[in-house]
């Protein structure tokens, strides 16, 4: 009751972000932990031991470069059989309304280059999405390998913010990032079958790098965009 | 001719202030995400560390409290004037960031500094 209560007293002043969010984001307590476990919590976790101490305070040598940093998932992992010794996994994720406040800064896409698959051994890389097949790749992307990274040999981090500020980051509604996750068996290794419907789980996920320009918006008299977008009776007031 | 002012008030009004242990000062506090019913939602880290800030408000505010001229003016207005007009009260001066590591409640898994959640000294204002 007590922690029903102070809820309740939260969302009396909805404005502040830190509010906002545990309103908003905060997952219901039956929600908890079944997607906790995997690579991408357990790339979190070394994200987050690298860039803050055991009790959360930042670390002054920290070089993410963003003050929040989005790990999104795909929301459909589609697998279909490609013919020969191809694999390919359609990849959706979905890119939330964009906060104003929010600034983005980077754009990645990390994945497995190699999958192990009982005694089969695929390579993998990951293009954007296009109707026909064809062979796609970032036109502006680049491996990171300048800081030391977060992730086993297995894994790369491919910067895609190009791409992304390009198609997508300005659409203000109903914004997919699809991808393809292709895999080609290594010569010399038996041909795998792959059925329809495979899937592998958390063979990739998306990483959005974000700066939190609140601060400069309260001083500057900006109301973040999706507050000014709402139908409240404070926008109303101040339309008049 | 605030040190006359200063003096003028510290004879009668110094036993105000309370023994100096109650001064306003810096409490160190740790809470549990999980006290607070967020450990659902709050992966990192397991404690927190707010503080608070308690004590009263000394009548000769002291530099090191870093306290505005308008909290000066209150105390001469409470003690002067009007004694409906509260003291200055002890509240945080400077904070610390935290960052977080959450679950959101569609799966997605975020890293965030969120600022001023560190009390890291008081002032009275």
């Amino acid at each position: 009751r007590v922690r029903e209560s102070s809820i309740a007293l939260l969302a009396e002043t909805p404005t502040l972000p830190l509010i906002r969010e545990l309103l908003e984001e905060a997952p219901g307590k039956q929600q908890r932990k079944p997607w906790l476990l995997g690579h991408p919590l357990r790339y979190m976790l070394e994200l987050y031991q690298r860039s803050a101490d055991l009790h959360g305070h930042p670390r002054e040598n920290r070089t993410l470069g963003a003050t929040m940093v989005r790990l999104v998932r795909p929301l459909t992992r589609i697998a279909r059989p490609f013919g020969g010794p191809w694999f390919i996994q359609t990849l959706d994720f979905p890119l939330r309304t964009n906060r104003v406040a929010y600034q983005l800064v980077r754009a990645t896409v990390v994945y497995h280059h190699q999958l192990h698959l009982a005694h089969f051994h695929l390579s993998c890389h990951v293009e954007p999405w296009v109707e026909k097949r064809s062979i796609n790749h970032f036109p502006s992307s680049k491996r990171i390998s300048s800081e030391p990274s977060l992730l086993p040999k297995v894994w790369t981090e491919m910067d895609i913010t190009q791409h992304v500020q390009q198609s997508l980051w300005n659409h203000r509604r109903h914004r997919v990032l699809r991808l393809r996750f292709v895999c080609q068996q290594q010569k010399g290794s038996e041909v795998l079958e792959f059925r329809r419907g495979t899937s592998y789980f958390d063979s990739a996920f998306l990483l959005l790098y974000f700066n939190d320009t609140h601060k400069s918006f309260q001083k500057d008299g900006f109301l973040p965009r999706d507050f000014m977008e709402s139908e409240s009776p404070i926008l109303s007031r101040m339309a008049r | 001719q605030a040190g006359s002012i200063a003096s003028d008030i510290r004879g009668p009004s110094w036993s105000r202030d309370g023994p100096e242990r109650n001064r306003c000062s810096l409490h160190p506090f740790q809470v549990s995400f999980h006290q607070l019913g967020w450990d659902h939602w709050i992966i990192a880290p397991h404690l927190y560390t707010p503080n608070y800030c308690k004590g009263a408000c000394p009548q000769v505010l002291h530099y090191g409290l870093n306290s505005p001229n308008h909290a000066i003016i209150q105390n001469l207005v409470n003690e002067l004037v009007d004694q409906n007009v509260p003291q200055p009260s002890c509240v945080p001066y400077k904070y610390a960031p935290i960052s977080i590591l959450l679950i959101e409640a569609n799966g997605n898994i975020l890293y965030k500094e969120y600022e001023d959640m560190i009390a890291q000294s008081c002032t009275c204002r």
